[in-house]
């Protein structure tokens, strides 16, 4: 199936769901193929819209969960235009549920492709994920947001291999009059030391979990992932920084590069932007070396699919939900002589993939070693005000991502005109089809204060329409109650 | 029905008051960033 995409369908990017689609009610837009994980919030599913044929990403959230959280998701998703951050095409809402639809990265995740494949990455592919996944936390951090979960479990590969943040579940926004959040978030084995001790902490924090991402995807697991995560939240800001386990494996620049990453004070840590001219990351090969790897997983995943099916066809009955992923005991380096791979425990890299869940796997690691989230934010912000503003993004060299922006720009007055056009119309003042909050970013500055402004109001007008419409209805019913108590009465 | 649809509209115009007052600070920021 995925070969099909791959081959018809290269390098198409869906932009946005057309109005006519937000319109509809979400299983007549789209088809749902398959559940593609489980996170906290809901389920994930894989699914093909029917209009263009494209295939995208479905997260399924109940509303009863924390609206809030999936308000700040759905917010930050679609403040980011950025080839590096997975885009976010609309939501619905059905029944109970809130369908979040987002761009489908064929490849998965990095976390997921070590596991399929049973074997680390190469220092070569480490360097092309690493740079596409520090080019998404350059632009993320000049937004003055935190993705606060990175991991390689939330960098996902699209068919062209090219690494995108994912899962804004517990990301932050810094706003100008709190530079510093103090909210213990994220999965412990990555987590910062200045996290771990609540002492504030701002985008920098994202770096020190990229250091460990790099040694995930080189290990085949973080640092202290073999003890208890309450220890290791112990063990992070009391010890030195993690190193490599073998260090003689890796070449030098990749050990400057983690220990770049990896510096306890976050005042001496390197930025994104920084991080990018590392010679590390400046001789990363493209994307397209990442297309063999993923094309890899996919087959052993099609095939493992197959081979559950047939064994499902044999015993129908039969339990396969564990069987797949399981294998045994301790890390193996593969025979790859100095390419430095080693083969991971699947079981282990499937326990700590974190926040989301794939279905197959139910280890008791898994629920230990989820997404944590302790403060609230409310309480940040009460406390940001004394907080110091640390701009550690507006740091030269300008960065790549400018130019994204000046393209964007570009557009939006496109759409502008248009939207001035919709200034004269008596519909302009209503709320955009459900979803479609892309919307917003073709507006001018003007109109959103217009919008806000007017956002009360409006909304009250609907809830007195809504009020006035079932109070028709109840009315009949409340006037043949009161006839025949006037009946009653006059017996 | 009513409190369901109450419900569904407060929640709609709640995340769409998210998305104008977060795209607003983000022209906030490009901004201070052309500056």
């Amino acid at each position: 199936m995925e070969k099909v995409q791959m081959r018809h369908n290269p390098r198409r990017q869906l932009k946005k769901l057309s109005e006519d689609s937000l319109t509809k009610q979400p299983e007549e837009v789209f088809d749902v193929l398959e559940k593609l994980g489980e996170g906290s919030y809901g389920c994930v599913f894989k699914a093909n819209y029917k209009e263009t044929g494209e295939i995208v990403a479905i997260k399924q959230v109940p509303v009863e969960s924390d609206l809030q959280e999936i308000i700040k998701e759905i917010s930050i998703m679609q403040q980011c235009h950025s080839p590096h951050v997975v885009r976010y095409y609309g939501s619905y809402f059905k029944n109970s549920d809130l369908w979040i639809v987002m761009e489908y990265c064929g490849g998965g995740s990095v976390s997921d492709i070590i596991r399929i494949r049973n074997k680390t990455l190469t220092e070569e592919e480490i360097a092309t994920v690493l740079q596409s996944t520090l080019k998404g936390l350059e632009y993320l951090h000049f937004m003055r947001k935190i993705h606060r979960d990175i991991k390689a479990g939330n960098i996902l590969l699209n068919n062209e291999g090219q690494a995108k943040l994912a899962d804004f579940g517990v990301a932050g926004q810094l706003t100008d009059t709190m530079a510093k959040r103090n909210t213990v978030i994220g999965t412990p084995f990555w987590m910062a030391p200045e996290v771990i001790q609540e002492i504030g902490y701002n985008c920098v924090a994202d770096l020190w979990s990229l250091g460990i991402t790099a040694i995930e995807m080189a290990e085949g697991k973080p640092p202290y992932a073999d003890i208890h995560p309450m220890r290791a939240i112990f063990m992070i800001p009391t010890n030195p920084p993690p190193t490599f386990r073998n260090p003689d494996l890796w070449s030098a620049n990749f050990q400057d590069f983690v220990s770049q990453c990896l510096v306890k004070n976050p005042e001496n840590r390197a930025t994104a932007t920084q991080l990018l001219q590392h010679p590390f990351i400046k001789s990363a090969k493209p994307n397209s070396i990442l297309r063999v790897l993923i094309q890899d997983a996919m087959e052993i995943k099609l095939k493992r699919q197959e081979e559950a099916e047939q064994r499902e066809q044999d015993v129908e009955d039969d339990d396969n939900s564990d069987e797949d992923e399981v294998d045994g005991g301790t890390m193996v380096r593969a025979s790859t002589g100095d390419s430095g791979t080693i083969r991971a425990a699947g079981s282990l890299a499937s326990s700590l993939s974190g926040t989301m869940i794939e279905h197959e796997d139910t280890g008791t690691m898994q629920i230990q070693l989820g997404t944590m989230v302790i403060n609230s934010d409310d309480e940040d912000e009460e406390e940001a005000g004394t907080m110091k503003r640390r701009d550690e993004t507006m740091q030269p060299p300008k960065p790549s991502f400018l130019e994204y922006f000046e393209q964007k720009e570009k557009e939006a007055n496109n759409h502008n005109d248009g939207g001035r056009r919709g200034e004269n119309n008596a519909d302009n003042r209503k709320l955009p089809p459900e979803g479609d909050l892309e919307v917003v970013s073709t507006w001018s500055v003007e109109e959103l204060q217009m919008r806000l402004t007017s956002l009360d109001p409006q909304m009250e007008q609907e809830i007195e329409e809504i009020r006035q419409r079932y109070q028709a209805k109840r009315q009949p019913i409340l006037d043949a109650i009161e006839a025949k108590k006037r009946l009653q009465q006059n017996f | 029905l009513f409190m369901k649809e109450l419900e569904h509209i407060v929640k709609s115009y709640e995340v769409y008051r998210q998305a104008l007052l977060s795209e607003v600070e983000a022209r906030k920021q490009r901004q201070q960033w052309y500056a």
